[in-house]
């Protein structure tokens, strides 16, 4: 079946780094 | 309730996540009320972007994370969709169909608002300003000082008048102390010759009576520059646009700090010949009183009581080393004293008297706190 | 310093009347769907009963979602062999859904999500 609908899963949820933003990347 | 999950082959990467504060939402709420993403600087960029509203900003911080984030849309499928048997569940009652993916938010969080002077030259009262075609200066207008600072609209307007900012013929710039300085003096004299109130200053009458009898040629004391000059030394009376109370005590330190620039800056000066000196700089009869504690932070007392000018911009900006310095000028200070050329160092906010004592020692003498080195 | 006004034209009326998103998708039909992991999903068109075209956007149905709404629970069922168990979550903080519209440069808000569903658990094999 090469029709592939998959969640591979991930142990742990990282989300602490956090960065200031520049404009550019509004728009990308 | 049974949802179908569809994802288009093709998602739009151009849809953000942004956190909305109660007080955004608010923002949101007001139909009146308009929200603009910013980024400071002269560059594209050079600045962080910030989001502001009339009156607040916002700073954005980008927090990625680790999960699939998938944003959807509910649709009616042209055909009808084949139902998945296998699962047993009740037939789906709608289709979704992912748009886009996110993996990071946009976090905001309440800045104050820092208004952008790179670029805005200082005028000193030169008829020569502003140049003829004003190219050389780039910022061309209070609305391309507004778009360039990191800023919301009311933030940047009371920094700039705290700062002394004006406009000569359109151009944007800070008047310079010397030219304030006279500015200030001018209109108090003119303002007492003509007996206007100093509770109600009306730009109009003030500006006549400034005017009045000057050669127009030479006259740098425009409309705008009054205006300044009632801007920073005083508050705008409420409901009458162009109408302002003169704040006496911010008048009076201002002389002050010019008195002990120009009589104790060499050498100290016994308080009471202060006094009068500080008194003879302001115009005749005016009413203002004057208290040495009101220049705190703008003296030390090298020997006894005597005072000498000391500014806070020659001090070290390291902690420790200002105290050491300060230390090294005076021995012992009254706490009121030295709380004054320190507290722009707290900038964990701690309550002052315990932000001293991590680098002083304290000791209570009668009534009153001395602080020395430890 | 560039600087760009946020349009809040296809809220506004969803903002005066006080509505906002009380279950799984928002009053004007949007829903945010989150899993621990990554999914896969195919980006190329297929002839299978899957893929399907609604207007100009070819898709594939990768997906099941069943809610409890009494519970507030959720069960996905991914492709044809995985499960997994989640819930209906309320946002901390709620998040605006803003298009950054790169064509004319102009930025909208065209939704505030109060809630997600959310997958934490490892998928289970469906028997």
């Amino acid at each position: 079946d090469e029709i592939r609908i998959w969640v591979r899963y991930k142990e742990g949820f990282s989300d602490a780094v956090r960065k200031n933003v520049a404009w550019s990347s509004l728009w990308s | 309730m049974s949802l179908n999950l569809h994802e288009r082959l093709s998602t739009d990467g151009s849809f953000r996540l942004l956190h909305l504060t109660p007080e955004l939402l608010e923002v949101l709420k007001d139909s009146n009320s308009k929200l603009q993403f910013k980024a400071a600087g002269n560059d594209e960029d050079d600045g962080d972007v910030v989001l502001c509203s009339r009156d607040k900003t916002w700073l954005l911080r980008q927090k990625n994370h680790s999960n699939t984030v998938m944003l959807m849309h509910e649709f009616t499928p042209e055909q009808e969709t084949s139902l998945e048997t296998t699962f047993g569940l009740p037939n789906p009652t709608s289709d979704f169909a992912g748009f886009a993916r996110t993996t990071f938010e946009y976090e905001t969080k309440k800045v104050s608002g820092i208004i952008n002077l790179d670029s805005v030259p200082v005028h000193n009262g030169s008829l020569d300003f502003p140049p003829a075609d004003g190219q050389d200066l780039p910022v061309k207008s209070m609305d391309d000082l507004l778009a360039s600072s990191a800023c919301s609209e009311k933030e940047c307007l009371s920094q700039w008048n705290q700062l002394g900012g004006c406009t000569v013929k359109g151009y944007p710039c800070i008047l310079s102390s010397d030219f304030l300085s006279k500015a200030l003096h001018v209109t108090l004299m003119s303002a007492m010759a003509e007996s206007l109130d100093f509770s109600r200053l009306k730009l109009d009458e003030t500006f006549d009576a400034v005017n009045k009898d000057m050669d127009q040629d030479s006259n740098p004391y425009t409309r705008e520059v009054i205006k300044t000059t009632l801007e920073k030394y005083g508050k705008r009376v409420k409901d009458d646009d162009d109408c302002w109370q003169l704040d006496q005590k911010k008048v009076a330190e201002w002389y002050g700090i010019r008195a002990l620039r120009k009589y104790a800056s060499q050498s100290s000066i016994p308080p009471a010949e202060f006094l009068i000196k500080w008194k003879s700089t302001f115009p005749p009869y005016a009413p203002f009183d004057i208290e040495i504690e009101m220049l705190r932070g703008w003296f030390f007392r090298p020997t006894g009581s005597n005072l000498q000018y000391l500014s806070k911009n020659t001090l070290p900006s390291d902690i420790k080393e200002r105290f050491k310095m300060l230390f090294k000028l005076q021995s012992q200070w009254d706490m009121d004293d030295i709380a004054p050329f320190v507290e722009e160092l707290n900038t964990k906010g701690l309550k002052i008297d315990v932000f001293i004592m991590k680098y002083a020692r304290k000791r209570r003498v009668g009534k009153k706190f001395i602080i020395s080195s430890r | 310093m560039p600087s760009v006004n946020v349009s809040k034209r296809q809220l506004q009326t969803l903002l005066q009347s006080d509505q906002h998103q009380t279950s799984v998708s928002t009053p004007l039909g949007n829903m945010m769907l989150e899993i621990q992991g990554d999914l896969e999903v195919p980006r190329q068109w297929h002839e299978d009963q899957r893929f399907t075209t609604d207007g100009e956007h070819q898709m594939v149905r990768w997906g099941l979602l069943h809610i409890d709404t009494a519970r507030n629970n959720a069960t996905l069922f991914v492709g044809r062999k995985q499960r997994l168990l989640g819930s209906l979550v309320k946002l901390d903080t709620p998040l605006g859904l803003i298009k950054f519209n790169q064509q004319d440069g102009t930025v909208e808000m065209q939704d505030v999500f109060h809630y997600k569903v959310l997958f934490k658990s490892r998928p289970l094999p469906i028997m």
